[in-house]
C-alpha cells in the first residue's frame, strides 16, 4: 500500500511539466526515503534524477519499495486536472496495476480521483558516483532560462566557459556569434539574485542547447539554478524543490573529434 | 566535428 499526501500539489504538477518533453515513460520508485525517478531520454544524452524526501509529504506511507512504470505525458494529462493549490495525494496498492491521484481542493469543497493505468518499463538504473566538480556557477534560473532561450535564437549548442572572470555562455550559427558573460555579484540585495562562481579550475564544455531549454522548464521550481562542471562528466543542471528535494538533469557533452 | 557523447559513457548501471 502507497499513500503520498502533498500539500503543496502545484510541486507536482511543475515537476511533470519540467521531465513530460525530455522523458517519455519512466519508472517513479518509492521507498521510505522518498518518491524518485531517474530516467534517460530517448537518445541517452540526458538524464533526469528525482526525489521528493519523505519528510516533504504530510503523509508518507510506502509498506514496501514500488516501482511504478508511467507514460509522462499521461500523468502530466492528469496533473493538469488539479488546481494550483490542490493537495494531491498518491494512491497504489501493491501488486496493482494502477494509480490513483487524489486532488482535493483547499476547502474540501471538491475532491477528485483520476486512476491511470501503470506500464511495465524496462529501465536500467544508472549508478552516479559523487564527484568533485571544477567548477560550480549558481545564477538566478529566469537568467540561466533566458540566456539559453537567447543564444538558441542564434546556435545549437553552447559553449559554457568557467574562468576566473566569471562564466561564459557562448554559440555560433549561420548568423553569427553570441557571447554572454556573467561576473561573480554575491553582493545583490536579495540572494536569489547572486550569482556565485566556484571554481577550483577553468572548464570550458559544449553542450547542445536543444537539451539545456529543455531542463529550463524546470524554472517555476525553483529561483536558483546550480550548474556543475567538470572535463571528465556530463554538466549538472540543478533545481532544488524547496524543502523537498531536487530535479537534477545531468547532459553528455559535446566533443571534439 | 562535434561528436554527441551519451549518459552511459560517463555512468554505469547499478
Amino acid at each position: 500500500m502507497l499513500e503520498l499526501r502533498l500539500l503543496q500539489g502545484s510541486l507536482l504538477k511543475k515537476v511533470l511539466e519540467s521531465i513530460k518533453d525530455l522523458v517519455t515513460e519512466a519508472n517513479f520508485d518509492c521507498s521510505a526515503t522518498g518518491f524518485s525517478l531517474q530516467a534517460m531520454d530517448s537518445s541517452h544524452v540526458a538524464l533526469v534524477a528525482l526525489l521528493l524526501r519523505s519528510e516533504g509529504f504530510e503523509h508518507f506511507r510506502c509498506d514496501r519499495n514500488i516501482s511504478m512504470g508511467m507514460k509522462l505525458v499521461n500523468m502530466a494529462m492528469m496533473l493538469k486536472c488539479a488546481g494550483n493549490d490542490d493537495i494531491i495525494t498518491i494512491k497504489a496498492d501493491d501488486g496493482g496495476d494502477t494509480v490513483t491521484f487524489m486532488f482535493e481542493s483547499p476547502n474540501q469543497d471538491k475532491i477528485a480521483d483520476f486512476e491511470m493505468k501503470l506500464m511495465n518499463i524496462d529501465s536500467e538504473h544508472l549508478g552516479i558516483p559523487e564527484a568533485e566538480y571544477q567548477a560550480i556557477v549558481r545564477m538566478p534560473s529566469s537568467e540561466f532560462a533566458r540566456i539559453c532561450k537567447d543564444l538558441s535564437t542564434i546556435g545549437d549548442t553552447v559553449i559554457i566557459s568557467v574562468t576566473k572572470e566569471g562564466v561564459k555562455f557562448s554559440t555560433k550559427g549561420d548568423i553569427g556569434t553570441a557571447n554572454i558573460v556573467c561576473r561573480q555579484n554575491a553582493t545583490v540585495d536579495k540572494p536569489e539574485d547572486a550569482i556565485i562562481i566556484e571554481m577550483k579550475e577553468p572548464v570550458s564544455l559544449t553542450f547542445a542547447l536543444r537539451y539545456m531549454n529543455s531542463f529550463t522548464k524546470a524554472t517555476p521550481l525553483a529561483n536558483i539554478v546550480t550548474i556543475s562542471l567538470s572535463s571528465e562528466l556530463p554538466v549538472v543542471v540543478e533545481y532544488k524543490i524547496a524543502e523537498m528535494g531536487y530535479i537534477r538533469f545531468y547532459l553528455a557533452p559535446k566533443i571534439e573529434e | 566535428v562535434n561528436q554527441q557523447r551519451q549518459i552511459t559513457c560517463f555512468f554505469t548501471p547499478n
